[in-house]
């Protein structure tokens, strides 16, 4: 996966993913292809959740997944999520749970309790920052105002070395892939750089979704395990998704 | 470009999508949180069973071709079950709901919203 926040120089901010999974699950020969990927493009839906008639938020999902890993809470802040690889994974926290410990939480359902309850970026930012986790993950969070944006590198139990938005210091978006920022990315998948390359070349002054989207359409960032790519523009409240394909070459990861 | 890991030159103009990237619009739909948890779902799920199931179809071959004997499959429809309730509410409502609506075994559904803490491993 990939996700980024970028903020213009009005102070507008953009969130944006490609979703990507699937890996060793299955390599269709034939077509060049994982499996489970693209048993997964068709099953994509974007839904939008009501209460009293009033969107609450909306999300790009799964069907049949209740959990989010996409999401915008319109006027106020926008989350994806991002595997993290960690020795003390999922795994362990299944194991406690199955064992009758249980104060950990799932996850999906975390970020669908945040999309569904929070009211601004400070209280979404506190609980996936806080709350203790059965495994680790990346949170991307933006905001609807400027410098609202940071990655949240989740261990089980904390919140390490998060990353914010800085524009009166360069720092004028944030990307994250499955690689923890502070180290460099596995050499047989770094799609950072390539991504950070394109971001660079676009310069803020030119960013929107057109631009966002094209990054998020240049190879490797663009691979065999893309799902989809969701463009979301807090303040228009806006969320579009597409469902994706990389034609040969292309990475398998 | 062609040699691995095909790093591109930074496109442009893809927007608004078209051509061998794109594979498609996604569509809307709305869940009405006003709704019992079970009932919430019915909509996508109605218009999505077959691709759902096909999906399922598809782990489950996986997990068969990692234990030949079926029991991996076995243990997912028996001892999963189990687990619904010790999920929060409503999403253990929510995933039921789906189970019935889709009709694929409750076990099943509760390792596709659950894949995410099991794959780490």
């Amino acid at each position: 996966c990939t996700s980024l926040v970028a903020e213009d120089p009005d102070g507008n901010l953009i969130h944006a993913r490609n979703l990507d999974f699937g890996l060793f699950m299955g390599w269709d020969l034939k077509n060049r292809s994982w499996v489970i990927t693209e048993k997964l493009k068709p099953l994509v839906v974007n839904i939008e959740f009501t209460r009293n008639n009033h969107t609450v938020f909306k999300s790009t999902n799964f069907a049949g997944y209740v959990g989010m890993l996409t999401g915008i809470r319109p006027h106020m802040f926008t989350l994806t999520m991002n595997e993290r690889f960690s020795l003390d994974g999922g795994y362990i926290g299944i194991l406690e749970w199955i064992l009758g410990k249980r104060d950990g939480m799932w996850m999906s359902f975390l970020t669908r309790s945040v999309l569904e309850n929070a009211t601004s970026y400070a209280e979404a930012k506190k609980l996936l920052s806080d709350t203790k986790l059965l495994a680790p993950a990346y949170f991307i969070l933006g905001g609807n105002q400027t410098g609202e944006g940071c990655i949240i590198t989740r261990s089980r139990t904390h919140s390490i070395n998060p990353l914010e938005l800085d524009p009166k210091k360069g720092r004028w978006y944030v990307l994250e892939t499955n690689y923890d920022h502070w180290k460099e990315p596995l050499f047989l998948d770094d799609r950072r750089t390539p991504a950070m390359k394109c971001m660079n070349q676009t310069t803020q002054t030119s960013i929107s979704f057109k631009t966002v989207y094209d990054v998020l359409s240049t190879k490797p960032v663009l691979n065999k395990l893309t799902t989809y790519t969701t463009l979301m523009d807090v303040s228009k409240g806006k969320l579009e998704s597409f469902i994706r394909d990389c034609p040969n070459p292309c990475m398998p990861w | 470009q062609y040699v691995p890991p095909f790093t591109e030159d930074c496109q442009t103009g893809m927007y608004p999508p078209s051509g061998p990237t794109f594979k498609g619009a996604v569509t809307w739909y709305t869940v009405d949180l006003d709704l019992p948890p079970s009932e919430r779902w019915k909509g996508v799920i109605t218009d999505k069973q077959k691709e759902l199931a096909s999906m399922i179809q598809a782990i489950k071959d996986l997990a068969d071709a990692f234990v030949p004997s079926g029991r991996l499959i076995d243990l997912v429809d028996r001892d999963l079950p189990l687990m619904v309730d010790t999920l929060p509410y409503p999403f253990n409502e929510e995933i039921r709901g789906i189970a019935t609506a889709s009709g694929v075994p409750l076990g099943e559904v509760v390792l596709f919203n659950i894949f995410y803490e099991i794959f780490t491993v």
